[in-house]
């Protein structure tokens, strides 16, 4: 396994792009949260505000739990909350030059990182799925 | 970055054993499914007989698919509907015995797999954070 090779690819080359990660704005309530999370497929995607600042992420187990009563889940509730009160504001975040290898040990206890500009502008993401497939590709060799 | 170790781990060493796993059966209605999803805070987990045969695979997103109407999404279905009627029955399996290799490469389209032994009942599972974190232990020497 050549892991320097590994270890020079650029984050900007690997990350999926702003304009096709699915997200929801701060302001959302978690009936829309819901509704964009079931309609993307995703799991979890971050949270930002009109000027594409990342405030953090949000996910159906969060969604779920903030919903779930003593009897059962309060489904009525979805309307009346928003995504900025139950949403998880500790999303990792990387600087789009941050190395690789910073982000593999990010990436064994998070899913996907997002990635921001030195301006606190949200630029992409880097997703687990990415990283192992690059290093299955050298694993091979 | 030396793969011959990495390569040589066992999976039954590196796997969640089935006893630590959630998981739901195939005649649970989509309700109870979704209580066990929203409390063990996993968003996909196996599905099973009471034989402990691996059946497929329930996720948040495939049950609110499952009942999303033209106008919103219809919560009342989840107790009509039953796991078995909408789970993913392509569910990534593999045996004991394969090699952490071959597994590495299925990890890249999913986030964990189901261990099986020779009589298809099931074991355990295997995560990308598991793997992920003996890459990253292999890659820093
Ligand atoms: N529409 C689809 N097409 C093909 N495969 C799909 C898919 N939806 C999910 N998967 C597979 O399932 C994994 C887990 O997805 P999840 O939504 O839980 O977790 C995702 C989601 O929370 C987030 N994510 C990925 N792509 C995204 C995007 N375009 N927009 C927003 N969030 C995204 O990053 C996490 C990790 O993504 P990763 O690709 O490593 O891992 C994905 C991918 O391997
Ligand atoms: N209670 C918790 N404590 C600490 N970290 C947590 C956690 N719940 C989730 N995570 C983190 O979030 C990742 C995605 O979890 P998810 O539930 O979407 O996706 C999970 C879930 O679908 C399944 N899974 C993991 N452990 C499980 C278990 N004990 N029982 C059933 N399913 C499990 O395997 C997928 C990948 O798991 P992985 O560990 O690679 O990746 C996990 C882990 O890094």
């Amino acid at each position: 396994l050549h892991s320097g090779e590994f270890l020079e690819i650029n984050i900007r080359d690997l990350m999926i792009p702003s304009e096709r990660v699915a997200h929801v704005q701060v302001k959302n309530n978690l009936e829309h949260a819901l509704l964009v999370l079931t309609k993307s497929g995703y799991t979890a995607i971050p949270v930002l505000d009109p000027h594409y600042k990342l405030h953090g992420l949000i996910s159906t187990p969060i969604i779920m739990e903030s919903i779930l009563g003593l009897e059962r889940i309060e489904f009525e509730k979805l309307e009346e909350k928003k995504v900025e009160e139950v949403m998880n504001e500790d999303v990792p975040r990387i600087s789009i030059d941050a190395s690789i290898q910073s982000s593999l040990e990010t990436l064994i206890d998070h899913p996907f990182i997002c990635i921001e500009s030195s301006d606190g502008i949200f630029e992409g993401i880097l997703t687990r799925r990415t990283v192992l497939f690059h290093l299955n590709k050298h694993i091979k060799k």
